[in-house]
């Protein structure tokens, strides 16, 4: 048997132009979110509340697309999802829709702990929230100027925002922000690249 | 879209996924976050995280591959981190972080650049964003 270990990511697909100072930020965020983890390994907290712990405060800082600082829809509004699974039983909580919970992850957990069952979405988790007494606040905590930003981008692109493959063209590229892929006759999902523009 | 993937002392495993969602997606839309066995996987082998293009990881049930890759090839965790990224995403971009129950850990992406950080009991630890 091995010591513990623990992994954290914060997304796939980084703006290729990411300035140095933004991809500092980032790095200082996984660093904090790693001793947090360490430190509760070292108390002998057990995997399951670790991963609740850890992706609590990657929810709560703006900085990543999760929590403050999702990634808006097409309306403006942010819609949250998330999920928890514990290996040894293999048992599992997931939410999706979520408007007003503050920590998506600690609802997936306690739809594990909690409810019959393994997943709940839309208003039946908000719902469930409620009765749970998990901390909620308005949708406009989670919305960012940055992101507002993000979403003119994406819109003036007519794309859905999704990774860096191809480096933007012709928009500029803001910190960890949108810019349209080129079209390259390339296929994803049987549609063109184009509709896909960097996260 | 964040994640976590965790192995204790006692060799659990546990992972856990949050996310946003894409940029001027439609209201409705579900990715691959929420998904057990595709954004998040975990049993006794190991515990898995997946980020990025949200249809493509669905499609490819890239948690659940790496642990069956590892349950029925044999695989160690990198091993079956790199064979999933290389085999299962058809041309679609993604990345993903994990732990094996004998304390491994592991990650890879075919996208540009992916932020993670890992940390292990005897003291390695790594946080990076490009290749």
């Amino acid at each position: 048997m091995g010591g513990w270990a623990i992994a954290v990511h914060g997304g796939a697909g980084v703006d290729p132009n990411l300035p140095t100072q933004r991809q500092e930020e980032a790095k200082q965020l996984l660093t904090r979110c790693l001793n947090l983890g360490i430190s509760a390994l070292r108390s002998s907290l057990s995997a399951i509340d670790v991963v609740e712990l850890v992706v609590r405060e990657l929810e709560s800082d703006p900085l990543f697309n999760s929590g403050r600082g999702s990634a808006l829809t097409e309306k403006g509004t942010v819609e949250m999802e998330a999920s928890i699974m514990d290996g040894p039983k293999r048992r599992c909580g997931a939410v999706s829709g979520l408007t007003t919970v503050k920590n998506p992850v600690s609802l997936a957990r306690l739809v594990m702990d909690k409810s019959p069952h393994s997943y709940l979405a839309f208003s039946g988790a908000e719902e469930f929230a409620r009765q749970q007494g998990v901390e909620m606040v308005d949708n406009e905590y989670f919305v960012t100027e940055e992101n507002l930003g993000m979403l003119k981008l994406a819109k003036e692109a007519n794309a859905i925002v999704f990774d860096y493959r191809i480096p933007a063209l012709g928009l500029e590229t803001c910190s960890a922000g949108a810019g349209a892929a080129i079209d390259n006759g390339l296929q994803m999902n049987g549609l063109p690249i184009s509709i896909y523009a960097p996260e | 879209t964040v994640g976590c993937v965790v192995v204790d002392s006692q060799g659990r495993c546990a992972a856990a996924t949050s996310t946003g969602g894409l940029m001027n997606k439609m209201t409705g839309r579900i990715g691959d976050s929420p998904l057990i066995g595709s954004g998040t996987y975990a049993c006794n082998l190991c515990g898995v995280s997946c980020t990025g293009e949200g249809e493509a990881i669905i499609r490819g049930t890239l948690a659940r591959d790496v642990a069956a890759v590892m349950e029925y090839k044999g695989l160690g965790l990198q091993e079956a981190v790199d064979y999933v990224v290389r085999e299962r995403l058809d041309e679609g971009k993604a990345g993903m972080i994990a732990v094996s129950n004998n304390g491994e850990v592991a990650y890879g992406f075919n996208t540009t650049g992916m932020f993670r950080g890992c940390a292990t009991d005897d003291g390695f630890m790594e946080v990076g964003i490009w290749e």
